[in-house]
């Protein structure tokens, strides 16, 4: 049981620093954020708690309750995906979990599905905002047809068009 | 593994029959659109509801809530529902290139009967196949709901604890 | 007290529908919400409880749990601005209440607000949207500055660019 | 009335004084932007402070976690707190052409202070001269903290009452 939970908590907790640096990697500066967790019981892990500490760049060490709103939506996705790397699932459902980022914030979300995201790794996000949906391979359109009073689909295929820029939808 | 395509039947906000495909193996980056109470999220739930997830993650005080309800013209009136079940239909790709269908309806009375590849399966049976393929509905890491993306990174030490005893 | 809380509630109650039919009014089609709060116990109402209908236009009657993300948001506004009308706080500040909003509800918020909004009734609105936060008469911008370490703010008035796509942010 | 004027003086991220000006009589829809975590909730808790409202309201568990922090190195550090108070300033222009400044500041110990045009007020005198300006810093009906709007519509029913019962 130890040894299980050592080598999961191990994992994770290397894998979440470096994920947390790539979705807060800003372009302009040499800032860099960093997370990491720490065990509150070292001898029997499972028997206490797990610290999760996130700093975004050019901020310093404070309680993960006193970051703003994107910031702790940014940090959630990395903790998220380092769980993943570990026990990767073969998709992914994400309901606007882009709602409190900021542009800059939702670009670099965007990068980092476009980069990790495969055959063995499907990412199906809910988004409202074209920053982040205008990056996907495929959209499915939601409409309610108040005729029939129901949710009806539609798909459309992104790759076709080379640039985001002349996609139908004005996206 | 993949997910192929989804079909849902009398779902929700979905009356009838509805057949959404997630594209060839090259689509690995999907977004789901459309404005307020369109069907998004129920497009969700729907996902997770095949997946063996409970109603009251879906929003829902019970299954039969689940069921596509007809409008009815004003709230006096007791609503009469037209289906008596729904069904959601789950079509997966394995990495050795084997399509399994994981299927889930619901009767009006709130049961839940599950199928794989059309045979009848308990419900335990059912979760054992979806965590052979690293779907694990038990501690849902690969779902967030709305608005639950701030509640994941401000879990206590005993809830992360717990996840990562979970997943080891 | 019976007659103080019938008076605030009747003008509640009242004023609720006309809000929620302004913040959900469509452009190209007749369908139209509404709203209203019905009491639990009407002989002493102050001991029951009252509760809270939104229909959204061209959908039926549902309880409020079962609204979407988006449409819970718009209902919580018409509470709002409706207690507003009985009891009117000189000013609102609202912290990015158009999260969950698509860009059709976001544009009916903005407009509710430019034409409730005056000397009397001030609106101080966080957003991260552009189609909110350009109709507005004056931003006030905030950064972060490294060298300082500390928060600071810029004010622009608005006002002196008349239509906002000419404005020097782009918005 | 309206709001003419926030001085903030070590109140959370906002280091040393600023001065946020609302603009004439003719600015009423006024929107405050930038990026995460530049410090735009920060504002809206200075205003809501000053307003004598409680710092679990403001994201924080005690009242001296709403003095500004210099950043420290590494997390073993005590932080040494230069700062031993956070002071904000409201300047408020009654129906009546009248200025009121209303300012409260908050020391180390977690002790706060009152003022109203510069003489000092205890905190129930404070808010009893805001409810006259139909500033309810009790009921805060016109403050939406970020997250709240949802919660907002989903109330049970006594909290309706409760809430009408207060306006009333
Ligand atoms: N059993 C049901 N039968 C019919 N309609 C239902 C049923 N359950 C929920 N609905 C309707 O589905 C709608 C909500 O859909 P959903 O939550 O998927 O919207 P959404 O597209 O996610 O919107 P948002 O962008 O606001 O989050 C509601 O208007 C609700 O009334
Ligand atoms: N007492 C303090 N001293 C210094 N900095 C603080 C203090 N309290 C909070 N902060 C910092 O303020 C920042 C959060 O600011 P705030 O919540 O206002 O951001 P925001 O602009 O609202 O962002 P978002 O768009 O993500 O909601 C955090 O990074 C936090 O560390
Ligand atoms: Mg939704
Ligand atoms: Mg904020």
């Amino acid at each position: 049981r130890l040894e299980l939970f050592t080598s999961a908590f191990e994992h994770i907790s290397g894998e979440i620093d470096k994920i947390y640096k790539e979705l807060t990697r800003l372009d302009n500066s040499p800032a860099i954020g960093s997370a990491y967790l720490t065990l509150d019981n070292t001898s029997e892990p499972y028997l206490g708690g797990i610290r999760f500490h996130a700093v975004p760049p050019s901020k310093q060490f404070r309680d993960i309750g006193q970051l703003s709103g994107g910031e702790k939506s940014v940090a959630a996705l990395a903790l998220l995906f380092a769980i993943h790397s570990f026990l990767p699932a073969p998709f992914f459902v994400l309901d606007e979990v882009d709602a409190a980022l900021d542009n800059d914030n939702v670009d670099r979300l965007a990068n980092y599905i476009r980069s990790h995201s495969g055959p063995d790794f499907q990412f199906i996000v809910i988004s409202l905002k074209s920053g982040l949906f205008k990056r996907s391979d495929a959209l499915i359109g939601v409409y309610r047809d108040i005729q029939e009073k129901s949710s009806k689909t539609l798909s459309l295929d992104l790759r076709q068009y080379p640039e985001a820029s002349s996609s139908p939808l004005m996206i | 593994g993949r997910l192929l395509k989804l079909t849902i039947q009398n779902f929700k906000s979905y009356k009838g029959l509805h057949e959404i495909d997630f594209g060839p193996n090259q689509i690995s980056f999907l977004s789901i659109i459309g404005p307020n109470g369109s069907g998004k999220s129920n497009l969700m739930d729907a996902i997770s509801f095949v997946l063996g997830i409970k109603a009251t993650y879906l929003r829902s005080s019970t299954l039969s809530d689940l069921i596509y309800r007809p409008p009815v013209d004003s709230f006096n009136e007791p609503e009469i529902n037209a289906n008596s079940s729904a069904t959601v239909c789950f079509y997966y790709l394995t990495n050795t290139d084997q399509i399994i269908t994981f299927r889930r309806s619901v009767t009006e009375s709130g049961h839940s009967s599950y199928f794989v590849n059309d045979v009848v399966k308990s419900f335990k049976n059912y979760r054992d196949i979806l965590e052979k393929e690293n779907i694990l509905s038990k501690i849902r890491n690969f779902l967030v709901f709305q608005g639950d993306i701030e509640n994941i990174a401000s879990q206590t030490p005993k809830q992360l604890t717990q996840l990562i005893e979970f997943v080891s």
